[in-house]
């Protein structure tokens, strides 16, 4: 059940995307949060064998099942997050970047995420005038329970607010803005610590940069409530 | 035998100021690579890291986190953006194949750069936040040693600091995509090279002719987390000039104990 091949032809200089049948699992260990239960993570390895060459590349990642929601409570006017359909009480810290000349190495992201989850904190937001962390970052998110908040590069102070008043029309670039933005949810997309996107810290975003972020990030149909069988 | 697979280049790596290199990028990669010494520009470079963390790590400039050092160090609005834009250099080896590809990746520059290898030039656009993956069979030396060159420049729009500070400095910085606290904040003081850099991973990757990009994984729950499925799409990319027939397989295991899986 947790093996699949496929024969796939790709033309010549071509470039294709491939859906695999889905995989079933019944009653797989789940991944929670810090504080809620175990991180389980599973291993999911795709590699590809060109006919008459062997094997061509080789991808692996720890993925964990969960499922996380999130809304605002009208009566509060605060964010509320349920994990696996449990409510979480939120303990969060904010975060920057783990070095200010950004000498990011393993042992430090591995040691600063370890203290957050022993200080039994469930969360870790990623301020928008900061870094979209980094693949390390998230892998000991993953490993400790923290889930993460992750902002884009828009603050109030830089975008629209500030003294002076600042430019509130973002990044002159527009389409570097959407390019890198796209490039970055490819590249954290698949970690489940990766809790919420948000367009940016005390501001949102100009509408058009807005609008493209909330099309990337919107969730496939198949996976809201509807079930395939 | 060159396996497939991914190995960082993450040392042996050197810097200099552009502007004290008098080397193209094409010579400092072909007839006249970087020599160290005493009257030598070049320095040990910190890759992943920013042009100010290789001038600390060589005592150029002091820790600008430990008391007020930072207020020695040259900020960029005054130096101009010439004085922060640095020459990064290192060596590879590789050995592919018949069939085999070598890319090189960066998953980080601040801001953009310009790169050579083996003489060859490459343009790395702007975007501090996006990769770049560049095919390189056809440049690198297929038994020998690789030589690389990155020039690196900061963000266009560096800013100048105001004598009283503030939240992002004068705002420029917000023209770029681009980190926004570099120009200082409430809870830090303005970073003077504005982070500018190979900041995040440098690697080389060996594949066959079919390349795999950007997997994505989500997971469909059901019946109170009694029936989970795993949807994957993968991206996949033949690099040779004819059809290739792949057989593509998926798997998921759990590790029950140490090196004991269950598939």
């Amino acid at each position: 059940e947790h093996l699949q091949t496929q024969q796939v032809s790709i033309p010549a200089h071509g470039r294709v995307q491939h859906t695999f049948p889905q995989l079933f699992f019944y009653k797989p260990n789940l991944w929670w949060p810090n504080g809620m239960g175990k991180q389980s993570l599973y291993e999911v390895s795709i590699t590809v064998d060109v006919k008459g060459h062997g094997e061509s590349d080789f991808w692996s990642q720890p993925f964990g099942f969960r499922k996380i929601e999130s809304y605002i409570d009208s009566a509060t006017g605060g964010r509320l997050f349920k994990v696996n359909g449990q409510r979480i009480f939120i303990r969060g810290g904010n975060w920057i970047l783990s070095d200010g000349l950004l000498r990011l190495s393993r042992e430090r992201y591995r040691a600063d995420i370890k203290f957050h989850a022993d200080m039994n904190f469930n969360m870790i937001r990623c301020w928008g005038g900061g870094l979209t962390e980094r693949p390390e970052f998230y892998h000991y998110c993953d490993i400790y329970g923290l889930l993460v908040w992750q902002e884009f590069w828009i603050t109030g102070d830089v975008d629209g607010r500030g003294i002076p008043i600042s430019n509130p029309n973002g990044p002159l670039d527009h389409d570097l803005f959407l390019l890198c933005a796209r490039d970055t949810i490819k590249l954290l997309r698949n970690h489940p610590s990766l809790a919420l996107w948000v367009g940016g810290n005390e501001q949102v975003p100009p509408d058009d940069l807005n609008k493209a972020l909330k099309s990337y990030l919107k969730l496939h149909p198949l996976f809201q409530n509807s079930d395939p069988n | 035998m060159s396996g497939i697979g991914k190995t960082v280049l993450d040392s042996g790596w050197l810097a200099a100021r552009s502007t004290e290199v008098k080397l193209s990028g094409v010579q400092l990669t072909t007839t006249h690579p970087p020599a160290t010494g005493a009257e030598s520009p070049w320095m040990e470079a910190v890759v992943p890291g920013t042009v100010l963390a290789t001038l600390v790590k060589n005592k150029v400039v002091p820790d600008p986190f430990y008391g007020l050092e930072n207020e020695t160090i040259i900020d960029i609005g005054d130096s101009g953006r010439e004085y922060y834009t640095f020459w990064f250099f290192t060596t590879f080896q590789s050995k592919l194949l018949e069939n085999q590809h070598l890319h090189l990746n960066f998953r980080g520059i601040n801001y953009s750069a310009e790169l050579y290898l083996n003489g060859h030039e490459k343009v790395l656009p702007k975007g501090m936040f996006r990769r770049h993956s560049l095919d390189v069979t056809n440049i690198v030396h297929p038994d020998g040693k690789n030589l690389l060159a990155v020039l690196v420049h900061p963000p266009d729009h560096p800013g100048k600091i105001p004598a009283e500070g503030g939240q992002g400095g004068d705002h420029e910085i917000g023209k770029d995509v681009a980190t926004q606290y570099v120009e200082g904040w409430d809870w830090i003081a303005p970073i003077r090279d504005r982070n500018t850099g190979i900041w995040d991973e440098v690697s080389i990757s060996v594949t066959g002719p079919v390349k795999i990009i950007d997997p994505h994984l989500v997971s469909s729950l059901f019946d109170n987390y009694k029936r989970v499925y795993l949807h994957a799409t993968t991206e996949l990319e033949n690099t040779t000039d004819s059809v290739v027939e792949c057989s593509l397989n998926i798997q998921v295991s759990t590790e029950l104990e140490e090196n004991i899986c269950l598939l």
